[in-house]
């Protein structure tokens, strides 16, 4: 198939009470079936419009509200796809599996692939030396049933964020990949897509057309928000993106879309309610080989041939995130300004509307490791409006804009050739493609 | 194309070859 119908769900998990004590197998049992019976809706609807595939959410079926005790009850043997096993037509093959049979059923009985997150466990003993106290492994897993309700993946989460205390660490990185009739497939989850491994190996290394991404993804404004953040990854890595987050207001859980190298195909932020919605949108199978397929950015490139524009201001500091950047303020209406932090520099050339009084911009540059609720090495650079005109407030959420830029062109001298582009407006609101391209030389840019 | 009322602009670059071994900060980093 040249293109196929992909699905996603936004879905309001009903999350168990907080317990002390693990709930017993047919209390977990009666939660993860409330969620399931609300995703079984999702899939028929999707299904009815012509979906292959439907993405849920990570967390979807029992939330996240556990300690390692209090989970046990949710889990359940989940084995690897070479057993060729269609938990719908033979459930007991390995053991107590209620979850699993119901999710095949679920696909077999709607012709559509279903892409589910839950928890899978494995016995250990003494003679593993990193087997856990209790005697078993417990995994953060993504599974995948095709059409006629196979499980043809499982994916251990390999990159646990900090407050997953509930799950353990597989052993070693697994790239989980399959092959359909509409590309290859890659999965991984959440946080994974800060990762070299499993997320970059999977693209450059395995070649997948599109990655499957179960999501519980809370919003921190301004560099860390779902919508923005994953169609970036998209469009840099060149590979289709179906991701499925959670929704929480309350958690700024939401933020879910598909998501093309080319553009966004669909998204969703919804703060104001509490219910979940559907997605769905025609993509290539294999966008690399189509004509419409990005073009490879020097991510330095520009920034190689240009002397840094001199600012007669000092620079100042502000935190993104725990993140310690380097400021400098966009005093006039246009104009070039250049921001360095060790071996990064930024370079910013506008020119606004007009400059209004009540609003400050700040050019931004951060290079180092960060280190908090996970450790990774970035280098940024952002433009971004204050809080408020108080320059201590740069680097704060903020959630509308009025100042109106004709014409903007970023750029860094980055030392990797993983660079993520975003362009954020006033409400939250993604930029139109039509809006900015990205230039062979590195640039985000207006197209004006 | 219009004026943009523009919140945030950025190129977030992930420099993989410095980070440490695992990203996560979960229970395994302490096994």
């Amino acid at each position: 198939l040249d293109t196929f119908i992909a699905a996603v769900y936004e879905h309001a998990v009903i999350l168990p009470n907080r317990t002390e004590t693990p709930v017993s197998k047919e209390e977990a049992l009666l939660l993860m079936n409330k969620n399931i019976d609300v995703l079984e809706k999702a899939v028929k609807l999707a299904a009815t419009q012509g979906a292959h595939i439907i993405v849920t959410p990570e967390d979807g079926i029992y939330g996240w509200v556990f300690t390692r005790e209090t989970i046990y009850p949710y889990l359940e043997e989940i084995p690897h796809p070479e057993v060729n096993w269609i938990p719908c037509t033979d459930p007991q093959r390995f053991g107590y599996a209620p979850v699993q049979e119901r999710l095949s059923c679920l696909a077999k009985d709607n012709s559509i692939y279903v892409v589910a997150n839950i928890g899978d466990k494995k016995p250990c003993n003494a003679s593993d030396p990193r087997c856990p106290p209790d005697g078993r492994y417990q995994y953060n897993t993504d599974v995948v049933f095709d059409s006629q309700g196979k499980l043809v993946a499982r994916y251990h989460k390999y990159n646990l964020f900090a407050p997953e205390v509930q799950f353990d660490f597989p052993k070693d990185s697994e790239v989980v990949t399959f092959d359909t009739p509409f590309g290859k497939f890659g999965i991984f989850t959440c946080f994974d897509i800060f990762s070299h491994d499993p997320a970059v190996v999977m693209v450059k290394k395995f070649q997948v057309d599109s990655v499957l991404y179960p999501t519980a993804w809370y919003n921190t404004l301004p560099l860390l928000s779902a919508v923005p953040f994953h169609s970036a990854w998209a469009r840099a890595m060149g590979v289709n993106l179906l991701s499925a987050n959670t929704h929480n207001t309350s958690m700024h859980m939401t933020g879910s879309g598909i998501y093309a190298p080319e553009a966004v195909k669909v998204y969703h932020y919804d703060m104001e309610t509490e219910s979940g919605q559907l997605m769905l949108s025609e993509l290539k199978s294999r966008p690399r080989s189509e004509p419409t397929f990005p073009a490879p950015v020097a991510w330095s490139g520009y920034d190689k041939g240009i002397k840094p524009f001199l600012s007669e201001q000092l620079d100042f500091p502000g935190m993104i995130y725990f993140d310690e950047f380097t400021f400098t303020e966009l005093k006039r209406n246009a104009g070039s300004y250049t921001v360095c932090q060790k071996d990064l520099c930024c370079h910013f050339t506008y020119k606004m509307s007009e400059k209004r009084t009540d609003e400050v911009y700040a050019l931004g540059a951060f290079d180092g490791l960060h280190t908090v609720e996970g450790q990774y090495y970035l280098q940024v650079c952002t433009l971004l409006k204050c809080q408020t005109t108080d320059l201590r407030t740069c680097g704060e959420p903020v959630g509308s804009a009025f100042t109106k830029f004709e014409k903007f062109a970023l750029s860094g001298t980055f030392g990797t050739s993983y660079v993520f582009p975003q362009l954020i407006l006033s409400g939250s609101q993604l930029a139109p493609e039509r809006h900015y391209e990205v230039s062979r030389d590195g640039r985000l840019q207006s197209t004006s | 194309g219009a004026p943009l009322p523009i919140l945030v602009m950025a190129l977030y670059g992930r420099v993989f070859e410095k980070d440490p071994p695992r990203l996560g900060q979960g229970p395994g980093k302490l096994q």
